[in-house]
């Protein structure tokens, strides 16, 4: 299984077609730096991406350095990952 | 049997082809399973019937898992077959549509790409084909259909997570489904079900243009969606996938409805704003009831207006 300690889903409000062109382009960067969750579409809607944990640094300074507005959404995916493990081995075992 | 089987939890493939057997055997005065087709990986692609008699019926198809990190909607799809069964005869609703018409529904229609959620990497999206030369793996299948295939909101690079593959219909996961349909030749409406960012969408993706009955459409999302929000207040909003989202060429709902499926609609399930593909499997059950009410409105329509 992969491992995603560290990653986080920052969650992106471009305010323009600008703004969300920047996001697109991180789209393009090799190797592959970002995951889009929800894709850059249109201003009203956010963009979702996922990081690596090696990546952050850069990718919210690219960010703040173009004036993109994030929040981070998911904290820390291996958190969640584990969490959903947990759950499905708990169900399976009240299954059984 | 389906009885011990956990309605609000994940479970990985084989526990699904499992629980289809069990849920076949245990209705088989309804449904049946039908194979399609093999995956790239050669496993067997499964699509459940809903029949009460008759042969050739109008039929309506619904499909989940296209993309395999979306495990709500495989979740959702295992819950609304039980629910069918379980409200013909009682829901009057349900009970005329399949009194006139056969619901078939694909469960897990990335099944490569499902198991490897669950063996190595649980955000993988496409499915996992190969090909000499080509140094990334998988195929996005809803940029992989003939109509607008390798258009703009399709991309042409192997390592791109909507990469549209080598041609149209060139993965076996999609063309089992064109095949499929196709012979059948008496579908009226098709439903794709993925997450997430709660829309309720219908042709096209590939170009601003709207479709010859848009308005009609229109009007069904609305009801469809206004249906979904009164059963836990969630809000949808709607419209054409290339005026709601983006521009995305090849994909599901623009085949169909080129290929004589006037309804033909694309459901992005819940989220709630802060999971993402990784909804707890709590939210699996409310999602499933709330997701019922639109597709139900969405059946109905097309039992009312034949074509």
């Amino acid at each position: 299984q992969m491992n995603f300690t560290g990653d986080q889903v920052l969650r992106v409000l471009a305010k323009d077609e600008k703004q969300l062109s920047l996001l697109r382009d991180l789209e393009g960067l090799k190797p592959q730096k970002v995951d889009f969750w929800r894709a850059p579409a249109r201003p009203s809607l956010p963009v979702d991406m996922r990081v690596p944990f090696s990546e952050l640094k850069d990718i919210k300074a690219y960010l703040e350095s173009h004036g993109l507005a994030y929040s981070i959404m998911i904290k820390d995916i291996q958190v969640l990952l584990d969490e959903e493990r947990e759950a499905m081995a708990k169900s399976r075992r009240l299954e059984r | 049997s389906t009885s011990s089987f956990s309605y609000s939890s994940y479970h990985t493939l084989e526990e699904i082809y499992s629980w289809i057997d069990n849920f076949v055997t245990e209705h088989s005065d309804m449904v049946s399973k039908i194979q399609i087709g093999s995956s790239f990986e050669n496993r067997s692609i499964l699509v459940l019937k809903f029949s009460t008699g008759g042969s050739q019926r109008p039929a309506i198809w619904i499909d989940a898992g296209i993309h395999s990190r979306e495990w709500i909607t495989h979740a959702t799809g295992i819950w609304t077959a039980k629910k069918i069964v379980s409200e013909y005869g009682k829901d009057p609703v349900l009970t005329d549509i399949l009194k006139a018409m056969d619901i078939f529904i694909e469960l897990v229609t990335n099944p490569d790409g499902f198991a490897f959620t669950h063996s190595m990497n649980r955000l993988w999206r496409k499915n996992k084909s190969t090909r000499p030369g080509i140094f990334c793996i998988g195929v996005d299948l809803n940029r992989n259909w003939k109509s607008g295939f390798g258009g703009n909101g399709s991309n042409a690079n192997p390592c791109s997570e909507t990469y549209h593959g080598p041609s149209p219909q060139s993965e076996p996961e999609v063309a089992a489904i064109v095949d499929f349909i196709t012979t059948h030749g008496n579908f009226k409406a098709l439903i794709s079900i993925h997450s997430y960012s709660q829309m309720l969408m219908y042709p096209y993706g590939k170009s601003l243009e709207p479709v010859s009955n848009e308005k009609e459409l229109y009007y069904l999302a609305k009801d469809a969606v206004k249906a979904l929000h009164e059963v836990h207040g969630i809000h949808y909003i709607f419209g054409s996938i290339s005026t709601t989202l983006y521009l995305a060429s090849g994909i599901t709902v623009d085949w169909a409805y080129d290929s004589g499926i006037k309804y033909a609609f694309s459901f992005e399930l819940r989220d709630t704003g802060r999971y993402g593909f990784l909804l707890p499997a709590t939210q699996i059950i409310p999602t499933a009831q709330e997701t019922w009410m639109a597709i139900l409105t969405i059946m109905e329509h097309t039992l009312k207006h034949p074509y």
